[in-house]
Order: structure tokens, then sequence, then C-alpha cells
């Protein structure tokens, strides 16, 4: 977070800017289920952070190595739920177990995404001197609930969170009192339907947005696929993740003096010249060679002892670099170079090691540079923060991409927020933390991003329903970086970034202070929803509450109310309707702009909306046609209200299904 | 067949303000099921009752088959997990 928030026009050195105009979201409560949360960390200081809001009904529970002092006006509320994780796991020795048993926060996730959403400001922070700057969180004076679900599991080295967990967890924050609530969970594809309690998250998420609250979710890491995307109810705002524009040039220099800036979070000091080796067999030896990452255990030491190695792989998980670097530094080796398609989850190698990595292309320049020089050397130079422009912002290979595979005509991710290599804090039992903050990715990093801007928004319009917000921040989002220059998006090849990727786009928080106009809903629209998906109503009463029946004909998912228009099965012509509020000035005009997608047409009427005081909320209709004459892929657009002064812009999304529900793998 | 697991029982939203009326609604609802109030005491996880209302339990699949067959129940899974993203 020393960068997100400057890159998104929220400095605090701005006076004039959303951030300190609402006092950096002071009043606002957001709640984080999560990990838990090392509650001394210099993010959740209170320092200049006013009273306690009234309307807080939450506690601090005390519990292992936490007491109730370890809350303040800022960190304002801490609870743990465990009984449904030990219900199920009979066998987990608490006393034994290197979590605690309360709100404390062992794994460090947890902590990151709070300091991330709303921690204090903490000036001259850096992994190792890189990153440096301010940390902070979005809202930096919103206070903190952490509800603390999720536990470290020995056996998994890794951390799970169960769902009766997680519901009460949901259920707790809503009886305290949240104005926005953030989890950077998920579950994984197939997904549930939205009535089916296998997704808690849909379930409380529901009720938590028919009391108001806005929820904000991951969108998960299993891109760049299509429809892999999670948390994808309509009531959910669901996020993308993307880079920042920061990278940590990494110069390797090759002995004929070439100079390559590969990626690395080395902090360690330069490596001098050093013998350069890419392990193949030299056609006179019976040993096994590999140049594979994976398989470098495969080479005799000596091949490796003392060289810079050079391999190749087609992962892009971190694991695979950690674990090269483990190789060839147990081998006697000095340093690692790894080409690789992008993945964005750079991490350092442990005890500083060198590992950088390149692409494929400048690993193949390595590669005949070491086959075509009798004595190749290489030098490693310690990575440097590289901030602003030439840097450009791309959709992370890891974020999951839409359509959304339960109702592709409901638009998801919504939208996207930096989600790699963000610096914040953590437990100092993380590995590889530095003073204890330490850089993660994930749309676990992205999600608290937009949930700190919801919380500034709300300070500003304590009134607007969940569904507001999510239009505000969508219709005003860049579909460019912040310089005006294209997002690409990382995948089997680089494509321009689409509304599968990152929905409306990189979020905007100064535009969606003031929208113009919002593409409002309500319980009752998720009551459409409901029924349009083929719900059936006692499962619709039950789930909202109150004897619900749905219209006959059903009505159409393309008409809920959502600040986008997906068509997944255009055949001949459809027409949907949307509806406007106006939150701008009384009177206003707005015209229609359109860009149709590639041999759709777009007809809008009214083609102007006339707003005054007897006049707040307008509908219109929205007919499109295709003249395509083959089942398409999504083609993209755009509809765009305007007042000169406000661009109110929605993506829109059609695919021409001349054969309907047809899979396509001619 | 007979073991015990973690199963949500959702009611949806929830019928009464006071949240230890929701609770008891649950203990009852639970009760009739396994027979004794102490067994209910024994099986129940967690009370959902500020928000919605619902309850984690333990119960076997015979029981959760059973409970789900009420009318007042939307629906009955077994505990699953999330996990970081």
């Amino acid at each position: 977070t020393t960068r997100t928030w400057d890159y998104l026009g929220l400095s605090a050195d701005n006076s004039k800017n959303l951030l300190n105009d609402k006092n950096m979201g002071d009043q606002t409560i957001i709640g984080v289920i999560d990990t838990g949360v090392w509650p001394e960390s210099e993010s959740f200081n209170d320092n200049g952070v006013g009273p306690i809001p009234s309307h807080w009904k939450g506690g601090c529970e005390p519990g292992e190595n936490f007491i109730s002092t370890n809350c303040n006006r800022k960190l304002i509320g801490a609870k743990y739920f465990i009984n449904g994780f030990l219900a199920e796991n009979q066998g987990f020795n608490t006393t034994e177990s290197p979590d605690y048993i309360s709100a404390r926060d062992f794994d460090g996730h947890g902590t990151h995404v709070a300091s991330t959403v709303g921690g204090s400001l903490v000036p001259n922070v850096s992994y190792k001197g890189l990153a440096k700057g301010t940390l902070r969180g979005g809202a930096p004076r919103a206070r903190i609930a952490m509800y603390k679900a999720c536990w470290y599991l020995n056996e998994l080295d890794g951390v799970t969170c169960s769902f009766s967990d997680i519901m009460k967890a949901i259920d707790e924050a809503i009886h305290d009192g949240v104005d926005v609530l953030s989890l950077s969970l998920g579950g994984r594809i197939p997904l549930n339907s939205e009535t089916d309690l296998r997704d808690g998250i849909a379930t409380g998420a529901f009720h938590a947005v028919s009391k108001g609250i806005v929820v904000v979710c991951a969108g998960g890491n299993a891109g760049p696929a299509s429809q892999t995307v999670v948390n994808t109810a309509p009531w959910i705002v669901t996020v993308a993740a993307t880079t920042l524009d920061r990278s940590f040039a990494t110069p390797i220099i090759l002995g004929n003096n070439q100079v390559i800036l590969g990626q690395a979070m080395y902090t360690g000091p330069e490596l001098g010249f050093t013998s350069l080796v890419y392990p193949e067999d030299p056609g006179n030896s019976y040993d096994t060679f590999s140049g594979v990452c994976e398989s470098l255990n495969l080479n005799p030491n000596h091949t490796m002892a003392g060289k810079v190695v050079l391999c190749f792989t087609t992962a892009r998980d971190y694991a695979v670099v950690s674990r090269a670097a483990s190789l060839v530094k147990a081998a006697g080796g000095l340093g690692l170079i790894i080409a690789r398609n992008p993945g964005y989850n750079l991490a350092p190698c442990s005890d500083d090691f060198p590992c950088v990595a390149i692409d494929y292309e400048l690993g193949t320049d390595i590669l005949f540079y070491i086959r075509y020089t009798g004595s190749p050397v290489v030098k490693i130079q310690p990575s440097r923060t590289l901030v602003g422009e030439p840097v450009g912002t791309k959709v992370a290979t890891f974020s999951s991409r839409g359509p959304n595979s339960i109702s592709p005509a409901i638009l998801k991710p919504d939208i996207t927020a930096p989600g790699v290599s963000i610096l914040a804090a953590t437990s100092p039992n993380k590995n590889l933390n530095a003073g204890g903050f330490v850089m993660l990715s994930g749309t676990s990093m992205a999600a608290p991003v937009i949930s700190g801007v919801i919380a500034l928004l709300k300070s500003l319009h304590p009134d607007w329903s969940p569904a507001a917000f999510r239009s505000a921040i969508v219709t005003t989002a860049w579909r460019t970086d912040p310089f005006g220059e294209q997002i690409f998006a990382e995948g089997s090849s680089q494509k321009v970034a689409d509304p599968f990727d990152y929905g409306g786009g990189l979020v905007n928080p100064e535009k969606a202070a003031e929208p113009g106009l919002i593409y409002d809903m309500g319980p009752q629209d998720y009551i459409l929803y409901l029924c349009s998906a083929g719900y059936n109503e006692s499962s619709i009463s039950l789930l909202v509450g109150k004897v619900t029946v749905c219209s006959n004909p059903k009505p159409s998912v393309l008409d809920i109310n959502l600040p986008s228009i997906t068509i997944p099965n255009l055949k001949d012509e459809v027409t949907l309707t949307r509806t406007v509020t106006n939150v701008g000035p009384v009177n206003s005009v707005y015209k229609v702009v359109v860009e149709p997608p590639l041999g759709v047409r777009v007809a809008v009427t009214p083609a102007t909306l006339v707003f005054n005081s007897k006049t707040k909320s307008v509908s219109f209709r929205v007919r499109v046609s295709t003249k395509h004459k083959i089942n398409t892929g999504y083609l993209f657009g755009s509809l765009t209200w305007t007042d000169s002064v406000h661009n109110v812009v929605i993506p829109v999304s059609v695919r021409t299904q001349i054969l309907q529900n047809y899979y396509d793998e001619n | 067949s007979a073991k015990s697991k973690v199963h949500i029982v959702y009611l949806g939203e929830k019928q009464h303000d006071d949240p230890e009326f929701v609770t008891e609604s649950h203990h009852q609802m639970l009760s009739s099921l396994l027979g004794s109030k102490d067994d209910a005491h024994k099986s129940m996880v967690y009370s959902y009752r500020h928000g919605f209302s619902g309850f984690a339990a333990k119960l076997t699949k015979s029981q959760a088959k059973k409970i789900a067959d009420s009318p007042e129940v939307i629906h009955v899974i077994p505990d699953g997990y999330y996990e970081l993203a």
C-alpha cells in the first residue's frame, strides 16, 4: 500500500481529494473476516482517530495472547470463531497448534488485509529498501473489526475457513454494526447456487446487503482461464486484481555487456561476474541433465556449483521458483535465472538468494549467449523499485475471469484494484516479513482496496444502498490505467483487458465520489434475480423472509438493474430495461453515447434523460440485435450517459448464439 | 453412517427480533429432533440469530435428512471449507 493510493489518486498530500474531504473515512466501520489481526502492528495505531462510532455494538473478545485492551479506537472489534472447525476436526490440538486461539493472527493474511483496508499511516516502510513509502489503508481513519474464522493448520501448512464459522462471523458482524464487510476468501468452481447454503458467503452476504452493509469479496485466483470467477452473487461486489505501476527491476548483466532487466525482490549484495550455466548434455556425458526448473535436481551438483543457473518453466506459481532456488543453492549454486510466463506472484527467495524471473524471449537470448560463448558469465545486481511510467498496468495472470458460470448475464468481476506485490502489515510469524511488513499478491489484496474506497464513499454518501456504491465505482472506473494507457490482461498471450478481466475497469475513487447517475438496486431487485434464475418460490421466500411469488412469465435476468449489460445468448434481437437515478445536480440532462460491440446493433430509447426536482429516476430501453450469422465469442462495447460533466459508462458484452446451449470445440 | 458431522441448518430471514428468542427456537427444534434438551445443547455448535436464522449442529446423516424435511427449513448441508484468496 506504499504505492496503491497515490496510484489511484488518493494521495494523502492532496488536501482536496476524497480521502481528506471525508476525514479519511472516520466513523465508517469495516468488518474483515479472515485469519485475525496482529494488534500491535503500527498499522493499527489510533493516533488522531476520534471516538468510537456510536453505531458500534461489537466488542473485543479476549483469548490466547489477546486481551481486550489490544483493541483501541482504530481496531475497535476482534472476535474469533472456531467452534465449527473444532467440531469437525476433533484431533486438532489447540495447545500444539501454532495459531492463537483468539483473534490474534498467526498466518498474517488477515493483518495484511486489515491494514490495506483501513490501516493508519505508517511512514518510511519498505521491504528491505524496496517499495519504500508511507504505508496506509484506503480509509486510514475508518475503524476495523476483525472476525477471525480462518485457522492455520500444520498439516496443510496453510489456512482453512469453515462455512459454519464464516456464517457466524457474518451474523455477528451484522449485529455489531459494520458498514462494509470485506472477505478475501472464496471457494472453487463449480459454483453453488445463491440459494444453496453451500455458498455460505452468498447467503450471509444476502442478509448483510439487505441490511445496508456493503459486502466486498475477492474474485478468486484461478485465472487466466475464463469462467473461473467466484463470489458471483449480484449483491456482492466482486474484485479482480491488477498490477501497480511499480516493478522491481533487477539488472542481469551478461559477459558481452548486454543488460537485461528481470524481475525479483533481490535485496542482497551485487553478485559479481560469475559463471553462467544452462544444464544440458554437453554431448559427451553419461549424466542426466535438465534445464527445466522443476527438474534441476537431476543435474549433477558440479554442474551448478559456484554458478548462476538458467532454467525454463511453464509453471507460473512462485513455489517453482522457490523450489528451484533451493535446489541450486543446495548444489552450491550462487544464483538462479528463471525463464517463464509472468505469474505476477513475485517473492524474495529465502536467505537473500539471487533468483530473477525473465520471459522466454529474454531467456532464449541468455541461452544463446551461453551456448555460443566460451566462458559465459553474468552479474546480478540488487532489485530497484521502478515507479510510474513506463511500467504499465496488467490484470494479473492469477486473477479469476468471467463470465460468471452461474448466471453469465450477471457481469463478474465487477471491478478491479491493485493486488500484486502489495506491501502491508503482517504477523511477525510470517515468512519473508521485514519488520512486520510483507509483500503479498492475490485478489485477497485487491478486495480490501475496494472496501477501503467504499468506506470513504460511505462517509460521503451515508444513505446510499450497497448497489449504489457498486454502481458508482463501476460506472466511473478507468478503462485505461490512470495515465491513459491501455490495461493489458495476462493470459496465454497478452491482450487488451475486457470486462471479463476487470468488470467496469480500474477503480477511480475521485470519480466514484460524484458518479452523476446510479443504477440502484434493493432487495426487490435481488428477488427478481432469484426468480429469473429459476429458484423456487419457497426457497426465495425463506431466504428473503417474506412470501414471494415470482411473476409469470418469469422476469428476464437481462433486466436486473446492474451497471452492465451482458447478453450471453443473443440470437435475433432482445430488448432490456435499466433505470438510472440522479445523484448529481437536480436539474440535469443526459444524452446517450453507444459504442456497440462489433457486428451488434444497440439502440437506446429515449436517447435523452431529463431529471428535475420531480424526476429523480428514469428508465430506458436498450434494443440489441446481431448481424452475425455464426456463434461468436463475446464482443465488447459500452453505453454511456453524459451530461458533459459526468460520464456514466457501463460495459456491454454480447455473444451471438445462433445455435443455443452449444459447446463449441470443432 | 451414525457418525455425527457438523451440518448447517438454514432457516432464512429471522422471524423474531429478540436474539434470545431466536436461539431458543433453534434449541427447541434441535431438542425435538434429538429427543432431549441435553442432547440438543451438546449438539449445537452455533445459533445464527442476528442477521438471519439458522444453526450449526453435529448431526448424523439421518438426523440431517429428518430435519431437512421440516417445512421451516430451507437447506441443510454438511459443513465445508473456503480458502484464502
